[in-house]
């Protein structure tokens, strides 16, 4: 309405000039149409994209399962320079912020993404940056950990996206209904994950492997030689593989925690786009999770063996890992991306590995 | 950012106890909210 109110009335022509100045007064009005239409125009889309998200809420609501649908928005982004975007992204958040200015910065962050700050380990003015704040500790005691020895809990914090047993030889992960990925793709083709259907999972693990395996799967040793976890000849219990995916918004904490007691034996980094991961962009793209980049941690825990990938995004590139800092991701590389093999170092002092209890922080996603 | 775990557990049936079984289970459902520190599944004995 401020803007019709404010719009210049055409002044009638004067003189032979007349015609020069009409055009000249039309000129004016094109600057202010144009920012309107724009932002008619992203009010639009932005309306239509909740009303999209809404339609898809109440459809899981009901039950009904999203499909996988191929979009030609999501096939332009491989063209955009994401990974140069995430990490102007990161140093932006790095530039420290005012002290005065900390807490509302942070308040605002928290309304717009639903952050619990009376969470955060600090007082607010006590994080220089946004990228500090983001990767916040948290008061001790804010996360209890089931103490209970036969579960296994949530690295995270974030929201359930699939879950489900892994069967056979090219076990499947799936992305979304309609689209599934290699679980090999996603943990490297030198994974050490068992392959064989349920039901022979532990025969092989303990019995079918050839000494020449064996001396390069170290880790299967440090499995037998713990009997009070995993003893083979007392009962016997036939192992089965799972999966499990978990997605993290940017208001949730973002540190990663270990799933169980867990002897962490070797780690991979893949370089990778960095695509967005929300949910829209797992029913939109293919082969999101490895694709993008990510680190993979592989070892045993007292059932068997547990592999855990951190998929990196475009607002959150770099994964850091307190277990091993001086671990790099997201560096500009100029070879393409997903043509070289993952970088891979193995944690084998003396044969444990890094050794991790059921609740201890392992690392972190962080901005850019 | 997203987290895969992939892991074994525990499946079907003791072989040398009867009756005794093992297995284990999801606690969560698609959807659910989940914390660090929360049991994301279980298994029992008896």
């Amino acid at each position: 309405t401020s803007f019709i109110k404010n719009f210049p009335k055409p002044q009638p022509p004067s003189s032979v000039n007349g015609a020069n100045g009409n055009s000249k007064g039309d000129s004016s009005y094109l600057l202010p149409g144009a920012t309107v239409a724009t932002i008619l125009m992203l009010g639009a889309l932005h309306a239509r994209r909740m009303y999209d998200d809404k339609k898809i809420e109440k459809r899981q609501e009901k039950g009904i399962e999203v499909e996988f649908q191929p979009d030609v928005k999501a096939s332009f982004m491989s063209f955009l320079p994401l990974r140069s975007i995430s990490r102007c992204w990161g140093q932006l958040t790095s530039m420290e912020i005012p002290a005065w200015l900390r807490p509302h910065v942070y308040k605002a962050w928290a309304r717009a993404f639903h952050s619990n700050l009376e969470e955060a380990a600090l007082p607010l003015d006590k994080y220089t940056s946004l990228r500090e704040f983001f990767v916040r500790a948290l008061k001790e005691g804010s996360r209890p950990i089931d103490t209970d020895p036969q579960c296994l809990v949530s690295p995270v914090d974030g929201k359930i996206l699939r879950f489900g047993e892994l069967k056979g030889a090219g076990a499947m992960i799936e992305q979304v209904k309609g689209f599934s990925y290699p679980v090999f793709s996603l943990l490297g083709a030198s994974s050490l994950l068992p392959t064989t259907a349920h039901g022979n999972v532990q025969e092989e693990t303990s019995e079918s492997i050839k000494p020449t395996e064996k001396s390069k799967k170290s880790w299967w040793r440090v499995s037998l030689a713990s009997p009070k976890v995993w003893d083979p000849t007392s009962s016997c219990p036939k192992k089965g593989l799972f999966y499990c995916v978990i997605y993290l918004k940017p208001g949730d904490y973002n540190r990663i925690h270990s799933p169980a007691d867990w002897n962490i034996l070797v780690r991979r980094h893949f370089s990778g786009h960095l695509y967005p991961v929300n949910e829209r962009a797992t029913r939109t793209i293919r082969n999101l999770y490895i694709e993008n980049e990510r680190v993979v941690l592989e070892g045993v825990w007292q059932e068997g063996f547990m592999a855990l990938a951190a998929v990196g995004a475009t607002n959150i590139g770099s994964i850091e890992l307190f277990i091993e800092p001086e671990l790099q991701t997201n560096k500009p590389i100029k070879k393409s991306l997903n043509s070289e093999p993952p970088e891979e170092r193995v944690y084998d002092c003396e044969g444990v590995g890094k050794v991790l209890k059921k609740g201890d922080e392992l690392g972190a996603f962080n901005m850019g | 950012s997203t987290v895969v775990l992939v892991f074994q557990a525990p499946i079907s049936k003791l072989l040398h106890e009867g009756d005794s079984s093992q297995e284990f289970n999801f606690n969560v459902k698609c959807g659910d909210r989940i914390k660090v520190g929360e049991a994301l599944g279980r298994w029992h004995s008896s």
